[in-house]
């Protein structure tokens, strides 16, 4: 494993310790979207469903087995907990999953390495992720007091798949890896739709400004 | 040439 792939992990982790900071914590889930948290626990689920078929490594199923429990257990926060679903944005958190998780499956469908189920539903989690926050940013944009923790969390979710980019190149070049459109692309475009975000977070953080999205 | 497939990925 190479240093941009465990940065890329490491920022991933730590972006979820981010966010069950807040909500454990300060008991509040304000400024997050369900919608995209129910996003990633299907993309979890659809990506590791051959955690107990295929073994990789031992760093490999810990890191699988926390995010799927992570992502499951925010969830159940934001949906269960008498005091964090207080806290949630219902009312402008209005994206619907059906607009992304549809097209991501037909695509998945038409567009993968293989028919086969793993390798559809693996295509599928990839297509999913590229999207999944959008209704974050979506619910940012709307919000006018963003808090840090919630800047910080979606900065940690956008550079993770940055990493992830200079992990392929670095296994392309380095490692003579195979061109994998699949997983490139979509990382790419996952990257990309962060772009702006990217932009307003270091501008408020350049000016010593509270992080606002405009409209 | 190519090695291990992106499935080892996270």
């Amino acid at each position: 494993m190479n240093a941009f792939r465990l940065a890329g992990d490491m920022t991933h982790l730590l972006s979820i310790i981010l966010l069950l900071h807040k909500i454990r914590a300060m008991k509040s889930c304000a400024g997050i979207s369900l919608r995209t948290q129910e996003l990633y626990v299907i993309v979890f689920v659809t990506r590791y469903v051959d955690l107990s078929m295929k073994y990789y490594s031992f760093y490999n199923s810990i890191m699988k087995i926390v995010f799927l429990g992570t992502s499951i257990s925010i969830v159940w926060y934001m949906r269960y907990h008498k005091v964090v679903k207080q806290t949630y944005n219902k009312d402008v958190d209005t994206f619907r999953h059906i607009f992304l998780i549809l097209p991501c499956f037909v695509l998945a469908l038409l567009i993968n390495r293989a028919f086969t189920v793993i390798e559809v539903l693996w295509t599928f989690s990839l297509y999913l992720e590229a999207v999944a926050i959008l209704p974050q940013l979506v619910l940012l944009q709307r919000s006018r007091n963003i808090d840090n923790l919630t800047g910080n969390y979606v900065f940690l979710l956008g550079a993770y798949r940055a990493f992830y980019l200079l992990n392929w190149i670095y296994r392309f070049f380095i490692e003579n890896h195979q061109v994998r459109w699949i997983p490139w692309l979509s990382g790419l475009l996952q990257t990309a739709i962060y772009a702006d975000f990217f932009y307003y977070y270091i501008k408020s953080w350049k000016n010593r400004e509270k992080l606002k999205l405009p409209a | 040439p190519s090695k291990a497939d992106m499935h080892d990925e996270l």
